[in-house]
This record gives C-alpha cells, sequence and structure tokens, in this order.
C-alpha cells in the first residue's frame, strides 16, 4: 500500500505501482481463461512447426471470424499410418472442441506431391476411435487431377467425435480406369510431413444451452 | 471518457497494455502479442449521476429524477464500463489444435456513471 491518497473508487488505501501492475496481470489472465472458457492455460506439448501453422493460417478465409460465438479451428493430423495398405493411408486428429460446439463446416487440406500420376479418385471414411476393420462411414469422394494443395469439403455430420476427441479418416485411392491396377505407392502421392502435413478446417459455434429443445415462445 | 491521470478523482478509464510476453502466455496464444485490459474507476456525485459520457439524454432523465425526489439520494451512483469491444484471438488449445475465436465484451472501451 502506498502513503499516496485515497483510492478515487472506493476510499480505501490505493496499490503502489507495481503492486497494481501485478494485479492487473493476473485480473488479465483470469478474464482471458474466462472468455476462452478454459479452466487453464494449455501446455504446448507438440510445437508446431512455423512454417506449416503460417501456411495453414494462409488458406483461412481472410476474412475474420464471424461474429457471435463462432470460432474457426486447424486440426494438423497427429498420426499418419500408412503401413495398412499400398492403397491406403490414416490420419488421426485429436478434436476435443467439438464435444461441446456444434460443427458446421469441414473441409480437409491434403498436399499432393509432385510425382503425381495424372488423375486419381480419393474415398474418405470415418473409422471407429480404435480401426478401420469394425465399421467405417463413407464421407466424401473426390477426384483430384493436378499435385499441390487440394481443400476436401466433408459432410461436418460425419465428424462427430467421440467422446474421446478423436477422429479417424481413412483414405482410399483408385486410378479413373477401374481395370488399371497400377497405383503409385501412396508413400509417393500424399505429403504428410512438416509444412505439408494434412490438416482439417472446421467451423464451430457453441451449442446452444439445451440445444435440441423446441425453442419455447 | 478522460483517460485517469494519475490524481484523477472522477469517474474515468484506466488504461493498462499487457503484453502476452509478460504473462509467459506467448508459446501459446499466437496472436495478438497483447491487449488493452482497461477498467473503470473514480468517484460519481450526484451532478454525474447517469452521465455515460454518450447519452446526455440519459443523464438529463436522472438529474430531472433526482432533483424531483431529493437532492441527496441514499444510493451512489458508481463509475462503469458504458462501451465495450470484442478480442479476436488465435490461440493453441489443448489438443494442439489452432483456434481462431472473438471473445466478446473484452475491451472496455468508455466509462460512465450508472
Amino acid at each position: 500500500q502506498s502513503t499516496r491518497s485515497a483510492c478515487p473508487s472506493c476510499g480505501g488505501p490505493t496499490l503502489a505501482p507495481q503492486g497494481e501492475r501485478a494485479l492487473v496481470l493476473e485480473l488479465a489472465k483470469k478474464q482471458i481463461l474466462e472468455g476462452l472458457h478454459l479452466t487453464s492455460r494449455p501446455r504446448v506439448t507438440r510445437p508446431l512447426p512455423q512454417a506449416a501453422l503460417a501456411r495453414a493460417l494462409r488458406r483461412l478465409q481472410p476474412r475474420s471470424v464471424a461474429p457471435g460465438n463462432q470460432e474457426e479451428v486447424i486440426s494438423f493430423a497427429t498420426i499418419v499410418d500408412k503401413s495398412t495398405s499400398t492403397y491406403r493411408c490414416m490420419l488421426t486428429f485429436q478434436l476435443s472442441p467439438l464435444r461441446s460446439h456444434h460443427l458446421y463446416h469441414a473441409r480437409l487440406w491434403l498436399h499432393v506431391s509432385p510425382s503425381f500420376p495424372g488423375s486419381l479418385y480419393l474415398r474418405i471414411f470415418r473409422c471407429g476411435t480404435r480401426n478401420c476393420r469394425g465399421s467405417r462411414t463413407f464421407l466424401a469422394e473426390h477426384r483430384m487431377t493436378s499435385s499441390g494443395w487440394h481443400a476436401l469439403t466433408l459432410p461436418s455430420s460425419g465428424l462427430r467425435s467421440e467422446h474421446s476427441g478423436v477422429v479417424k479418416l481413412q483414405l482410399d485411392y483408385r486410378r479413373p480406369d477401374p481395370n488399371s491396377t497400377v497405383v503409385p505407392r501412396p508413400r509417393r502421392l500424399l505429403d504428410t510431413e512438416g509444412q505439408l502435413r494434412p490438416f482439417l478446417e472446421l467451423k464451430i459455434r457453441a451449442n446452444e444451452p439445451g440445444a435440441g429443445r423446441a425453442r419455447r415462445r | 471518457t478522460p483517460t485517469c491521470a494519475p490524481e484523477t478523482p472522477l469517474c474515468c478509464r484506466r488504461d493498462h497494455y499487457v503484453d502476452f510476453q509478460e504473462l509467459g502466455w506467448r508459446d501459446w496464444i499466437l496472436q495478438p502479442e497483447g491487449y488493452h485490459l482497461n477498467y473503470c474507476s473514480g468517484q460519481c456525485p450526484p451532478h454525474l449521476a447517469g452521465s455515460p459520457g454518450i447519452a446526455a439524454s440519459f443523464h438529463s432523465a436522472v438529474f430531472s429524477l433526482l432533483k424531483a425526489n431529493n437532492p441527496w439520494p441514499a444510493g451512489s451512483s458508481c463509475c462503469v464500463p458504458t462501451a465495450r469491444r470484442p478480442l479476436s484471438l488465435l490461440y493453441l488449445d489443448h489438443d494442439g489444435n489452432v483456434v481462431k475465436t472473438d471473445v466478446p465484451d473484452m475491451v472496455v472501451e468508455a466509462c460512465g456513471c450508472s
């Protein structure tokens, strides 16, 4: 407490400047965590490659987030598994925000490597949390005719995350000509490391309290 | 709204810029680098009651009520935010996803007497 005059608002003793600054910093932490509905600050265990982050942010819509309680999320594939089959690739994403939010827009960004063999059909399936052998849900089919980044729209209804927040996608390749069996190994098709890692671009909004119940007029 | 000078007794807006580096949070808050944590403080004597520094008609309505009822009301008027704006944040969540969101009413822009 400083010997300066009393607090202009409450008449109590005023804080010394460094005491006031420390209080302001604590207030700022509290205000930001409350504003983001977080109970504690996130611990960054897997720092993202800056180049991948910058590249991904450039892909987002240039405009700011739409007003209201809507958010945009970029989620990089945490596990890319190409060992299952030569025509197949598995992507795993951690999406706990989807547990408490309504997803209304989803796109999967894939980077096709320059050694691309002409046009190719890609089919995308949603798998159960553990694996794809049992149940998998067809999400979308896209035809790609060039290398580079491709934004593939997915049905948002197909990405409701399990309680664990894990979303597994399986990518199957086939050429337009059903007779041709020659398909280059997926490892030459998709770039999955570093700044060319696949990522999901999602738009979500907080669930209205009592969402889903008839709104009483 | 006047920005508070060190010894301003009347209702004003006290400005503080908080750099996220100072909080040790620049590893998970990607954008912006900081924000203005402003708050309202100061006295609201009767003749300032209802003067939010914006809507004079509200002030005159309250003032005439004060005169009509009694010159020294029991309750007192408080210095409160009268205009606030959202803060756009880009941050890493617990899963390492990048989230872009607008936090409503984060920055106090104007103060006034209730």
